[in-house]
């Protein structure tokens, strides 16, 4: 009965945590603590001429760093591009939260970012880096 | 810094100083395989080379740098410079334009107008080429009956026994006509497989043109082939293609 009760509670809670962020007003998200919104894509811009780089890049013009930020519960079936293991992992955190960690909110989709840029002999090299732009986030 | 809040707009967030600026720069200069910022003498977009490979760039990008479809490199994916159209070889993951340097070996810079030297010594032995090409303009030659046919030999500069002695390999020829004008192609791949393996071979290439139906060579300048005097948006380059077998990325 101890143990129902328990997990009512943290099932409780887990809905109510889940009913705060569910309708979360995005224009808010600055405002709260990080992690506090359902995992999705974010985006970090570096500006190469800020970084008085625009005498050898010659481009793109900086570099568009998405990252993926937010947290990834109960119900997991809410959250973007959630694996199979990921609803096991909630809920095995669901019944044992200090044994089991949630699971995490990262990349679930990786393109290919090319930079053109002048090597110190006035050669123009076109590299290509795969895996370096997130295209989409879930919860794994 | 500036985040996009998620409703489509941008908002500054953090305004960097400048020891965080110092790292940022490493971070991202570790990302993109380099040790220290490249600081090139000039650096115009303007010349031939830069404009060929910014053409590229555009042609096989979508907006910031992100490669279409699926990340490779595509024969699809077609650049057009002039009246010539360049494919970029499938499996290619680098492509870099190498200037002519001729102008700075002592045994060649005086056929300036006939010699062309490469520097592939900044090519790793993880890389493999896919292909290469040199690219030389030819304007009309007006001293010349419109169709008259010129043959263009390609060399590569090979050491003979004698320190003093070099040897000519032919490599490559195309046949142009005197009325030709536009972008001409030699298919380097040979040249640039050995000297990416051996570089102390790299002696540079040497160019003849041969007058065909008088059996004589002359000067190509007086075909119209654009030397290291002509304009800056029609001098000789070379495009290497290459295949990397390990891209570095240090472990974060």
């Amino acid at each position: 009965t101890q143990t129902a009760l328990r997990r009512r509670r943290e099932l409780y809670s887990y809905r109510e945590e889940h009913e705060k962020y569910y309708d979360y007003p995005l224009s808010r998200h600055k405002r709260a603590s990080p992690g506090r919104w359902p995992c999705q894509r974010r985006s970090l811009y570096v500006k190469f001429r800020d970084l008085g780089w625009q005498s050898w890049i010659i481009a793109p013009d900086g570099y568009h760093a998405f990252f993926c930020e937010g947290e990834c519960s109960f119900p997991i079936g809410n959250h973007v591009n959630a694996t199979n293991h990921a609803i096991v992992q909630t809920l095995v955190h669901m019944y044992t939260p200090y044994k089991a960690p949630s699971p995490g909110c990262a990349p679930s989709k990786l393109s290919a970012q090319s930079v053109l840029y002048f090597d110190d002999d006035g050669n123009v090299v076109l590299k290509k880096f795969p895996k370096m732009i997130v295209t989409s986030c879930g919860c794994h | 810094y500036y985040v996009d809040n998620g409703i489509g707009q941008t908002e500054k967030v953090h305004e960097m100083n400048s020891r965080d600026k110092r790292e940022l720069q490493h971070e991202i200069l570790t990302l993109l395989g380099l040790h220290q910022r490249p600081k090139p003498k000039s650096s115009t977009t303007k010349d031939s080379a830069p404009t060929f490979m910014l053409n590229l760039y555009n042609s096989i990008t979508s907006d910031n740098g992100v490669v279409k479809d699926d990340g490779n490199f595509h024969s699809s994916h077609n650049v057009t410079i002039g009246d010539s159209v360049v494919q970029p070889i499938e499996g290619t993951d680098v492509i870099i334009s190498f200037v002519n340097k001729a102008k700075r070996v002592p045994h060649l810079r005086h056929e300036k107008d006939r010699t062309f030297f490469f520097d592939f010594s900044d090519v790793t032995s993880k890389e493999t080429v896919v292909g290469a090409e040199l690219r030389l303009y030819k304007e009309k030659a007006k001293k010349w009956k419109k169709n008259h046919e010129f043959h263009i030999q390609m060399y590569m500069i090979k050491q003979g026994q004698d320190p003093e002695d070099k040897i000519l390999e032919p490599v490559t020829n195309v046949t142009a006509y005197a009325n030709t004008e536009g972008w001409i192609t030699f298919n380097m791949t040979r040249a640039a497989e050995r000297w990416t393996r051996q570089p102390e071979s790299n002696l540079g290439l040497f160019m003849k043109v041969l007058f065909v139906s008088k059996g004589r060579e002359i000067d190509p300048n007086k075909l119209g082939i654009v030397s290291y005097r002509g304009s800056e948006d029609k001098k000789p380059f070379m495009v290497g293609f290459f295949s990397s077998q390990e891209m570095v990325y240090p472990h974060r």
